[in-house]
C-alpha cells in the first residue's frame, strides 16, 4: 500500500481499476469470445447491397437504434463504476450526456477487424460500403479509420475498460458541479491505466498515444452531431416519430 | 438538467439491469 502520491496508494489504484474492469467485462455488450466466434463472418455481397438499397431515413433510423442500444451498455458501464456513482447526480447526467458516444466508439475497436476493415453490425462484420445510404461517408470513413487506428495500439481489455472510464470520466466537460471530484477520479484512472501499459507495452510513448486519439474522438462527436442536425432539417418526422427516445434526448 | 434528461435521469435511478 505504498504511497505514489499524496492520497493515492496502490492498494487504491487497485481497487478502482479492479472494479472498472469488472464493469466493463459485465457490460461490453459482446464478450471477447463471441466477438472471436463472429470475427470472419462477414455480410454477403446480397446483404450489402440490400444495405445500399434502403432510404437514407431508414439506413439513419437502424443505426440510431444499434447506436442507442449501444449506449444503454455504456450507461450501465458507468453505473458499476463505484467512483462514478459517488458523483452527484447533475454531474453523472453532464458526463454521460457529453461523454456516452466516445465510449460507444473506443468499444467499437473491440468489434473492428483492421485486417479488412469490417465492424460487426447487425450480426454481422462489413465494410464502409454497407453504409452508403446514410449519404455521410466523411463521418463514416473518419470512424473507421479512428477504429483501425485504435486497433493499431493493441490495447489488452484492461486497457480498453481504464480508458473508456477516462474518457467518461472527464474533467473536459463544461457545467459540472464538482469538477475537483471529477478530476480526482480520472488521475486515479489514468494513473492505473499508466501501470497496466508500462507492463503490457515495450513502446514507452503508449499511453500518450492514447491519449493524443482523444481530441479525434471529440471531432467525431461534433461531426454527429453536425449530420444528425442536416438529417433533421431534411427529414424531421423521420427523427421525431422513428428515432429511439434516448438518442434524441441526448443528441437532438 | 434532470428535466431535460428525464431518460438519462430514470436509467441512472433504476437498479441494475
Amino acid at each position: 500500500d505504498s504511497q505514489l502520491a499524496p492520497g493515492v496508494s496502490m492498494g487504491e489504484l487497485d481497487r478502482i481499476a479492479q472494479n472498472i474492469i469488472k464493469s466493463h467485462l459485465e457490460t461490453c455488450q459482446y464478450t471477447a469470445e463471441e466477438l472471436q466466434q463472429l470475427a470472419w463472418q462477414t455480410h454477403s455481397y446480397e446483404e450489402v447491397k440490400m444495405y445500399q438499397s434502403k432510404s437514407r431515413e431508414v439506413l439513419w433510423q437502424q443505426c440510431a437504434i444499434q447506436i442507442t442500444h449501444a449506449i444503454q451498455y455504456v450507461v450501465e458501464f458507468a453505473k458499476r463504476i463505484t467512483g462514478f456513482m459517488e458523483l452527484c447526480q447533475n454531474d453523472q447526467i453532464l458526463l454521460l450526456k457529453s461523454g456516452c458516444l466516445e465510449v460507444v466508439l473506443v468499444r467499437m475497436c473491440r468489434a473492428f477487424n483492421p485486417l479488412n476493415n469490417t465492424v460487426l453490425f447487425e450480426g454481422k462484420y462489413g465494410g464502409m460500403q454497407m453504409f452508403k445510404a446514410l449519404g455521410c461517408d466523411d463521418l463514416v470513413s473518419a470512424v473507421f479509420d479512428f477504429a483501425k487506428s485504435l486497433c493499431s495500439l493493441q490495447l489488452t481489455e484492461e486497457e480498453i475498460a481504464l480508458f473508456s472510464a477516462a474518457v467518461l470520466i472527464s474533467t473536459d466537460r463544461p457545467w459540472l458541479m464538482e469538477p475537483r471530484k471529477v478530476q480526482k477520479l480520472q488521475e486515479k484512472i489514468y494513473f492505473a491505466l499508466q501501470h497496466i501499459m508500462q507492463k503490457n507495452h515495450m513502446d514507452e510513448d503508449a499511453l500518450a498515444k492514447l491519449i493524443g486519439r482523444i481530441p479525434t474522438l471529440a471531432a467525431l462527436c461534433t461531426l454527429h452531431t453536425e449530420e444528425l442536425q442536416a438529417f433533421q432539417q431534411l427529414h424531421p418526422e423521420t427523427v421525431n416519430v422513428l428515432f429511439p427516445p434516448l438518442y434524441k434526448e441526448l443528441f437532438n | 438538467l434532470k428535466e431535460k434528461h428525464k431518460i438519462l435521469h430514470r436509467l441512472l435511478q433504476n437498479s441494475t439491469s
